[in-house]
C-alpha cells in the first residue's frame, strides 16, 4: 500500500478505528498493583514481546512483575517512573512503533541500562 | 544510544554493501527511491556505501515489505501496531509490514488520515538496526523506538550519529552537523510535546 501522499489514501482502507493496534490498552489506565483488570494479560504479552517480562502464563492480574516491566518502560522512556498504568505511559505504549524488541535476552543500554549515581541520575557514558 | 547484545557490526573490511529488494514485491521506483535517500542519511556520517543490486539473493541487505505470518518467526499485525522490523548485522534483513497505508514522497504531516505511516522516517530507522544500532531513549534520535502516524522524522540526530560512528568511525567527509526536523500534524498525540519515534 503505496500512496504519494496522504490524501490519496483510499477511504476504503483507512480503519474504522484510527487510533490503533493497541488502543484499548487505554481502557487499563488507573490499574495498579494488587488490581484484577480485564486486558491486564493483553498488555503483559505486549511488554514480553518487546523484552519487558518473562513469559510466563499471563493473567490479569496487576502482580509485581507487571509493575517492574512498567518501571522499566517508564524508565526507558523517559517517563515518570511510577510503576502505574498512568495515562502518558499509555500513551506511549499504543503508539505504532518498530517491531524490534527494547529489551533483547534480557538485556539493554537504552535507559534502564545504565549506570546511575547515587542520586539515580543516569550517566551517559562513551567509551573513547 | 544503543547497540544489541555484543554489539555485533559489519565487518571492518566490509565497507562497500550492496542492497536488493524482494522481486516479488515489483517496487515501483519512488519508493526504491526512499531507500536510497533513507541509506544516504547512513551513508554521511559513517565510511560504509550502500549501492542497489538486481541480485537479491546475493545483496548484502535484502528489503522486503510483507503481511501477516512471513516465516521469520515475527509476524505483522495490520495498519499500525509494529511497522516494521530488522535483524542485526550482518544478517542485512530489512522487513516492512505490506499493510501500512505507507506514505512515499508527499507531505505526511498534512494527511487527514490517521493511518498513514511515512516510509522513509521507518526505513532510515529500520537502517539503523541493519547497521547494529538498538532502541534509544532519546525523543528526537531517530532510533527512538515508536513514530506517532502523520509524522516525518529522516534527519539522525547527535545520538544517531554517535552511535554508529562508535561502531564504524566517521565518514572523512562528515562536516559534524546533524540536525532532527519532525514534523507533525494535528493528529499528533504526542502530549509531552516532544518529537515522535517508532
Amino acid at each position: 500500500r503505496f500512496f504519494p501522499n496522504s490524501s490519496s489514501i483510499p477511504r476504503s482502507l483507512i480503519p474504522t478505528n484510527p487510533d490503533g493496534k493497541w488502543d484499548a490498552f487505554k481502557n487499563l489506565t488507573g490499574c495498579h498493583a494488587g488490581e484484577n483488570v480485564d486486558g491486564l494479560a493483553n498488555l503483559k504479552n505486549y511488554l514480553h514481546y518487546f523484552g519487558y517480562i518473562d513469559k510466563n502464563n499471563f493473567t490479569d492480574e496487576f502482580d509485581d512483575n507487571l509493575k517492574s516491566a512498567i518501571k522499566t518502560y517508564q524508565l526507558n522512556y523517559n517517563l515518570n517512573t511510577t510503576g502505574e498504568l498512568d495515562g502518558q505511559t499509555l500513551e506511549q505504549i499504543v503508539r505504532p512503533r518498530c517491531g524490534v524488541a527494547d529489551i533483547v535476552n534480557g538485556t539493554s543500554s537504552m535507559n534502564s541500562g545504565k549506570k546511575t549515581t547515587s542520586s539515580g541520575i543516569h550517566i551517559h557514558a562513551v567509551n573513547h | 544510544y544503543s547497540f544489541f547484545p555484543g554489539t555485533p557490526r559489519w565487518p571492518a573490511g566490509k565497507t562497500d554493501l550492496t542492497y536488493a529488494f524482494l522481486p516479488a514485491n515489483n517496487l515501483p521506483d519512488s519508493v526504491k527511491a526512499v531507500f536510497s535517500r533513507a541509506f544516504q542519511k547512513w551513508s554521511a556520517v559513517i565510511p560504509l556505501t550502500f549501492t542497489e543490486t538486481s541480485s537479491y539473493v546475493v545483496a548484502d541487505i535484502r528489503i522486503g515489505f510483507h503481511s501477516g505470518d512471513h516465516n521469520d518467526g515475527e509476524p505483522f499485525d495490520g495498519v499500525l501496531g509494529t511497522l516494521a522490523h530488522a535483524f542485526s548485522p550482518p544478517t542485512g534483513i530489512l522487513h516492512l509490514d505490506g499493510d501500512e497505508n505507507w506514505v512515499v514522497d508527499g507531505d505526511v504531516a498534512a494527511s487527514a488520515v490517521v493511518s498513514a505511516v511515512d516510509l522513509e522516517s521507518v526505513a532510515v530507522h529500520e537502517l539503523g538496526h541493519v547497521l547494529g544500532l538498538g532502541h534509544s531513549s532519546e525523543r528526537e534520535a531517530i532510533m527512538y523506538p515508536t513514530i506517532s502516524t502523520g509524522t516525518r522524522k529522516v534527519d539522525l540526530a547527535g545520538d544517531d550519529v554517535d552511535g554508529i560512528q562508535v561502531l564504524y568511525g566517521s565518514n572523512p567527509n562528515y562536516n559534524g552537523s546533524a540536525t532532527s526536523t519532525t514534523t507533525t500534524t494535528t493528529q499528533e498525540r504526542d502530549t509531552s510535546g516532544g518529537g515522535s519515534r517508532f
